[in-house]
């Protein structure tokens, strides 16, 4: 396509036409949209993340990403929707232009490149990174389980022919060190949003320790509001509370990490579906998930503009 | 390109803790190289797992002899990609 205008937001896209979109989106609004390589994956692709900002200098951010396990399809789909929507709606919707009005917005689209492109050209099925692990036959970790939270703890594998393997060490895998080099050094990140599918739920920390969040009450009752606003438009039923409670037990786990750091409106989503396609959810339903999923993704937002910390 | 012909999806509900731990068991048979959609949580919510054809048996007569309910969510995992990968194609031949 010419421009993201013509862009086919209901169709799955290869690494390479996704990156494209970002540059195009980039040029096409080069007083709102940059965009930031904040390192590379192991196999030396860009870990490119696109910065929707009116100015300023390190305003409080809100950071989204998606695809850091490369088999959810609808995730690195849904985040190219997202992008365009913030374009389109910037000026125009007064809750999205009073939010960059006075804050940044980051979005990795594609944050696991290695694993996205082996989905397109290899294996369907691949959930890990690409990093071959010394001693063994099996390839890559499961980077939503490589954090320094709980690493290595309960809820994840040290196998690394598991698809839950969390790696030799924390943050060994580039695509994770990269976002937590880049966290530490913004120093100013209000909200933090991973991105997975499916089974339709909204997830907030703790997935390492059963001890509860000391923002729980909070981060529960947010939750509550974003998936009513998501039920808002299809009905789409989601479960909500934190990952040890809803799920299971996970170590190692991105927003276990982030929270820690302070962040404390950190959220993971499960997208759909309930479980008819699971991961292979048809393209049709590509351009719904997205526009439900937005509605819960600006209630999060507006809560973190609206209280500041 | 790895192919997935004959791999299904099943769907299985633990309906007591028993039940639970012998599906958990199942993580760690790596022989059987299953393929932990959705994992175990708790009782009497579903664990959706990918099952390859060359355990698709052993598996299913796991399950029956313990009396743990199961169903097919995805009967041939490779037909769904097909079509995935032929919508693929179509859409940019359309934009070609």
């Amino acid at each position: 396509p010419r421009n993201t205008d013509n862009f086919d937001f209901s169709r799955y896209h290869t690494i390479s036409e996704i990156y494209s979109f970002q540059d195009m989106l980039v040029a096409e609004n080069p007083n709102l949209v940059s965009k930031i390589v904040i390192g590379q994956s192991y196999e030396g692709r860009p870990l490119n993340v696109l910065k929707f900002s009116t100015g300023g200098t390190n305003r409080p951010a809100i950071w989204m990403d998606t695809g850091i396990h490369s088999r959810e399809w609808v995730t690195q789909a849904s985040g190219t929707w997202f992008a365009k929507k913030i374009v389109s709606d910037y000026g125009s919707d007064p809750a999205l232009t009073a939010i960059l009005n006075k804050m940044d917005i980051f979005l990795e689209i594609v944050t696991n490149p290695d694993g996205y492109y082996f989905t397109h050209n290899s294996n369907r099925m691949w959930r890990k990174t690409r990093k071959p692990n010394p001693g063994s036959k099996c390839v890559g970790v499961d980077p939503n389980r490589n954090w320094d939270a709980g690493f290595g703890g309960p809820g994840a594998s040290s196998n690394p022919c598991s698809e839950t393997y969390h790696g030799p060490q924390a943050n060994s895998e580039p695509e994770v060190k990269s976002i937590v080099d880049f966290v530490k050094s913004h120093g100013n990140i209000k909200a933090f949003i991973s991105i997975h599918s499916y089974s339709q739920m909204l997830l907030y920390p703790y997935g390492y320790t059963r001890t509860p969040a000391k923002d729980k009450a909070e981060l529960h009752a947010l939750a509550k509001k974003a998936i009513t606003d998501l039920a808002s438009l299809y009905g789409t039923r989601y479960r909500y509370g934190s990952i040890v409670s809803t799920i299971y037990q996970a170590s190692g786990g991105t927003i276990d990490w982030t929270y820690n750091q302070g962040i404390k409106y950190s959220y993971t989503f499960e997208l759909r579906d309930t479980g008819r396609y699971g991961f292979i959810l048809p393209a049709n339903q590509i351009i719904p998930t997205a526009n439900e999923t937005w509605l819960a993704l600006m209630a999060i937002m507006d809560h973190t503009y609206k209280n500041p910390y | 390109k790895e192919t997935f012909e004959g791999h299904q999806v099943l769907r299985i509900v633990p309906k007591d803790e028993v039940q639970l731990s012998l599906i958990k068991d199942l993580e760690d048979m790596i022989e059987f190289e299953l393929d932990f959609w959705k994992g175990v949580t708790e009782v009497a919510s579903p664990v959706d797992v990918r099952v390859p054809l060359h355990s698709l048996q052993s598996i299913k007569i796991y399950l029956e002899t313990q009396d743990i309910l199961y169903s097919i969510m995805i009967e041939d995992l490779q037909v769904m990609l097909d079509e995935e990968q032929e919508e693929i194609d179509s859409a940019a031949r359309v934009a070609e």
